[in-house]
């Protein structure tokens, strides 16, 4: 799939960290993850809106991120991921 | 947030929207009857129950705000985040529900661009008891919206979210455990969504039951006023004996808690110790302070030391403030202080000559009279006297309901010369004089 657009990024970062599917934006450091942590979160996201689990911001899934929706996060606060040393 | 699940421990929860939508087509008292119908999607089924109330100490708390507003979950416009709500627990925002004033809120509207304000608020409220997000397509509890869900007199939860609701609070008693959850079997909608306290409408003439032409199931004084209980209505008179309205008020929706389906009371009474109110139907009874049954009623008559099948009336006398209660031709003196039925009781014949052996329902007036009640007729025993006192019995409809034809309400019955003082009170209304008689309590 072609790679999502910048603004399509961090808009899905952001969607992602609200509702539960990627901590929360540290205040002071930001947003850092991995691809592959990006990529386990889009597809939580997708599973749990009965998409297909691809793990890519495809066009499905930035349609939903537009969709109006509750404000409560879907899954308790995301646990900081654990880092592979 | 609270840890999802948690749910309310108690089962009487107050609602009030506090702010309305400024710009939306939908008036104020159809955005309260929507809330009204979505909160009772779960109370139908659960043993919670809601009552709107008018303070600011609602359990629930609804406003529609726009953009920051003083929690976690800032709106963003129109589309995106719509609504959210507050789960239970100890903080002061729980159960609190806020929806976003900058959505386009509708109801039965083919508007695509509009949000249907009962799906929503159904959703929302589902948080508000314990229900966070789930994947299922098909549940109401799931994040995105999807459009209206149809009628709020004929929704009907979907079964996934029935089974979670149930397994918080447990199946509401009137649902059948055997029943098919989908059964078709055909439900009675109440009325379109009206306002549920719009004391403006006339509750359809057919099942009202007429004043001057019904006899009275229980009759009660209550904080000094007089309340007459016919089936699911009941009248109210002021302290000079003035009735509140000419119509009838319907029982659940002043006393609240007081299951929808009762079909009526048989007694009811003030206790003198703590002045809470006593409502007796069938082998029950629930305890009100003030306007609010008390959390763990209904309870079994026999804690009074009655027998199953309840009581036909019960007042306090005021001579000894002690409690009795009337069934058939038999009687209980009850001790409100050691909270219990003195020796010797259940009796025959009262100690009142001159008063029906079987009554309708007993109450003590302000006088500090006994009144009697039975049928469309009733009897005085003065203060400290143990006789009905002469030219009883009287007409109920004539002496307390403002009716001077008993059987029916002519015109002249609310004004007009000649209307007649119950005895003991010089007439004050105004009906000599042709005006209206009218009355108001607050």
């Amino acid at each position: 799939a072609p790679a999502p657009r910048a603004e399509d990024l961090s808009l899905g970062v952001e969607w992602l960290s609200r509702f539960g599917y990627l901590p929360p934006a540290d205040p002071a450091a930001g947003q850092l993850q991995t691809q592959e942590e990006l990529a386990k979160a889009i597809a939580a996201m997708q599973r749990f809106a009965g998409l297909e689990a691809t793990g890519v911001l495809d066009e499905a899934t930035l349609a939903l991120m537009k969709t109006p929706r509750c404000s409560l996060p879907d899954l308790p606060a995301a646990a900081p991921f654990r880092r592979r040393r | 947030q609270a840890p999802a699940p948690t749910r309310w421990s108690k089962r009487n929860l107050s609602w009030r929207v506090r702010t309305f939508p400024r710009a939306s087509s939908l008036g104020r008292d159809t955005v309260r009857a929507l809330m009204h119908y979505a909160l009772k999607v779960w109370s139908d089924i659960t043993p919670l129950n809601f009552h709107e109330v008018a303070g600011s100490t609602a359990d629930i708390q609804i406003d529609f705000s726009k953009a920051e507003h003083n929690d976690r979950y800032p709106f963003d416009g129109p589309g995106g985040t719509v609504a959210h709500a507050f789960f239970p627990g100890d903080h002061h925002t729980a159960g609190d529900t806020h929806f976003d004033d900058d959505e386009a809120w509708t109801f039965r509207s083919s508007d695509a661009h509009g949000m249907d304000l009962f799906a929503v608020a159904v959703h929302e409220f589902g948080h508000a008891i314990g229900l966070s997000h789930v994947a299922a397509t098909h549940s109401i509890m799931q994040p995105y919206y999807q459009g209206p869900v149809g009628d709020p007199l004929h929704y009907g939860l979907p079964y996934a979210d029935r089974v979670r609701v149930w397994q918080l609070y447990g199946v509401r008693e009137s649902v059948s455990p055997t029943a098919q959850p989908d059964s078709t079997e055909p439900r009675e909608p109440p009325h379109l969504p009206e306002p549920p306290d719009n004391r403006s409408s006339t509750p359809t003439q057919r099942d009202v039951p007429h004043r001057c032409t019904t006899h009275f199931d229980a009759v009660a004084q209550i904080r000094g006023e007089a309340f007459f209980f016919k089936g699911t209505y009941f009248w109210r008179l002021t302290r000079d004996r003035h009735l509140v309205s000419l119509q009838p008020a319907q029982t659940h929706r002043f006393w609240r808690g007081l299951p929808l389906h009762l079909d009526g009371v048989d007694a009811v009474y003030e206790r003198t110790t703590d002045h809470k109110i006593v409502f007796f139907k069938g082998d029950r009874y629930w305890v009100f302070k003030d306007t609010h049954a008390e959390e763990g009623f209904p309870r079994p008559v026999s804690d009074f030391g009655l027998p199953p099948g309840g009581v036909d009336a019960a007042f306090s006398w005021a001579h000894n403030d002690k409690t009795y209660f009337f069934k058939g031709q038999l009687y209980w003196r009850y001790d409100e202080h050691t909270r219990r039925m003195d020796p010797g009781h259940p009796a025959q014949s009262p100690p009142w000559r001159g008063v029906p052996s079987t009554l309708d329902d007993a109450m003590r007036w302000s006088d500090g009279a006994a009144y009697f009640f039975r049928g469309r007729e009733y009897w005085k025993v003065p203060d400290s006297e143990l006789a009905a006192a002469p030219g009883y019995p009287q007409s109920t409809a004539r002496d307390w309901l403002a009716c001077r034809d008993p059987q029916g309400d002519s015109a002249g019955a609310e004004g007009g010369a000649g209307a007649h003082a119950p005895p003991g009170q010089h007439d004050h209304s105004h009906s000599e004089d042709g005006y209206q008689v009218c009355a108001c309590s607050s």
